[in-house]
C-alpha cells in the first residue's frame, strides 16, 4: 500500500471522528521555530480568559521529531496534552495522530478545539492531511523574505497564513508587504495575519478567526 | 534499489571527483533562513578580499525546492554557480548532485572550494551523504533555544556548528550558551561558532577554519 494511500484511510477516520464529537481540529504547521508552540499558549491563555465567550474545552497534540519540551510548555496550562514524537519522519500523518487520539479517546471526545502542532518543518507536513478541519500555516520574518514564495504548495492550501515575529522585520531586512503579497498570489483565499506573539499584534484577528470557526457568541 | 544504497554509490562517485581535482567541497544544511545564503555570499567576498591569502576558485550549488532567488543573489558575486531544484524533496541528494556537477564538469573540475547550499530544512538533509569533504550546521537564535537538542540527528555528525543571529538572541528570549552546550553534548568533536552574519561576528572564526582545510598560507 502507498503511503499517501494509507493516509487517506486514517485521515477519514479521524475526520469522522471529530465530526461526531463536534470537534474543531487545526493543524498548525511551519518551519522549525516559526512561533507553533506560542501561538498555542498564547491561544490557550486567550480562552481561559474567557475571551471566546462561552467555557472551551481544548486539547493540543504536540509534534516533534525528539525530545518534549514543547509538551512541557503546553501541558502546565492544564489542558488535555499528549506529546507526538515521530522519531525521525520529518511531518506527522494521520496513521500516528490516530493512534495519540485512541490513547486517550474518553477525554479527547469531549473537547471543542484540538490544536495540533505538527513537526516543525515548511516542506513535508503540507503532504499529509490528518483529517483536520481548519489548515494554518505560520512563517516568521527571520526566515527570510522569500520564503513564502519558494514553498508555493505549503501555503496554497492552508485557510490562515500567519506571518510572525513582524517588529523584528527590519533587523533581519525584511519587506512584509513583499511578503504578503507573495502569500495572496499563492492563494487567494486563506486570511492571512501579521502577527508578533511576543507584542501581541495580531492576536485579536486569530482570535476572531477562532471565534468564527468555533460559531461562539461574545 | 533502496533509496539510500544508491545514494551511497553516487556519493562515492561525487567523493571520487572531489578527491581526484582537489576539491573541497562544504554541505551547507540548515533550516530555512537560517543564513545559508548570506553565509555563501560573505565567504565569496572574503575571498574575493583575499582574506584567505592565494587566489581561490570558488564554486557554489544553490539548492531550493522551488525558485532561484538564492542563485541570483550568489551568482552576481561573479562565481561558477548552479541553482538546484528539486521541485519536491526536501532534501538533496548525491544523484542530484552528481547530474548538476556534469552539466558544466569542466568548470566544476578547477575550482578549489564548492559551497553546497542544501534545502533549507533540519530534518531530512543530514541523512544524504553528498560525497561532501565537510558538513557545516548552521542554526539561527530565531528557531529557540531547543532546536538543538531537538534535531540531534542532524548536529552528531556535523564538522562545524553555527548558531547564527547571535545580537537577536534577547529578543526572542533565547540563552545562547545553553545551544552551545547542547551542541557541545550531542558533538563534543565540532567547532562551534557564535556567529551573526550582519554585525560581522565569527565570520573570522569562519574563515579561519577555511584557511586551514584549504592548507592556504596567509
Ligand atoms: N520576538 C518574538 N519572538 C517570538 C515570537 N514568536 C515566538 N518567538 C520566539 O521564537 C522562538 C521559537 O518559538 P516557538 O513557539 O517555540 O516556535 P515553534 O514553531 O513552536 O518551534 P518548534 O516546535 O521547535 O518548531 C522562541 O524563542 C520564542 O520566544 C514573536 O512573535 N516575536
Ligand atoms: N540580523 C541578522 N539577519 C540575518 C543574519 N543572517 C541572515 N540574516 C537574514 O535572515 C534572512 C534569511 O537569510 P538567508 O541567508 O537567505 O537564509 P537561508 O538559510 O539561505 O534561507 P533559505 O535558503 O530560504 O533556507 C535574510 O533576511 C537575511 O538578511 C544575521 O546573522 N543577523
Ligand atoms: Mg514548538
Ligand atoms: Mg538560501
Amino acid at each position: 500500500i502507498d503511503v499517501l494511500t494509507e493516509n487517506k484511510r486514517f485521515a477519514k477516520d479521524n475526520r469522522r471522528f471529530f465530526n461526531e464529537n463536534e470537534i474543531i481540529a487545526i493543524n498548525i504547521m511551519g518551519a522549525v521555530g516559526s512561533g507553533k508552540t506560542t501561538l498555542i499558549e498564547k491561544t490557550i491563555l486567550a480562552i481561559k480568559n474567557k475571551e471566546l465567550g462561552k467555557e472551551l474545552k481544548v486539547g493540543a497534540i504536540l509534534g516533534d521529531v525528539f525530545g518534549d519540551s514543547d509538551f512541557k510548555r503546553v501541558s502546565k496550562h492544564s489542558v488535555i496534552a499528549e506529546p507526538l514524537n515521530t522519531g525521525k519522519e520529518c511531518h506527522l500523518d494521520a496513521h500516528i495522530l490516530n493512534h495519540t487520539l485512541h490513547q486517550r479517546i474518553d477525554e479527547f471526545k469531549n473537547i471543542d478545539l484540538l490544536l495540533i502542532e505538527n513537526v516543525g518543518n515548511l516542506i513535508c507536513p503540507s503532504d499529509f492531511d490528518l483529517g483536520e478541519t481548519y489548515r494554518v500555516v505560520i512563517v516568521s520574518v527571520t526566515e527570510g523574505e522569500d520564503v513564502i514564495e519558494k514553498h508555493p504548495l505549503t501555503f496554497v492550501n492552508a485557510d490562515v497564513i500567519i506571518i510572525n515575529k513582524v517588529t523584528l522585520a527590519n533587523l533581519v531586512d525584511v519587506d512584509v508587504e513583499k511578503m504578503v503579497r507573495d502569500a495572496k498570489k499563492i492563494n487567494s483565499k486563506a486570511k492571512i495575519i501579521k502577527m508578533d506573539l511576543k507584542d501581541g499584534i495580531g492576536i485579536e484577528e486569530w482570535i476572531n478567526f477562532l471565534r468564527s470557526v468555533l460559531d461562539v457568541s461574545c
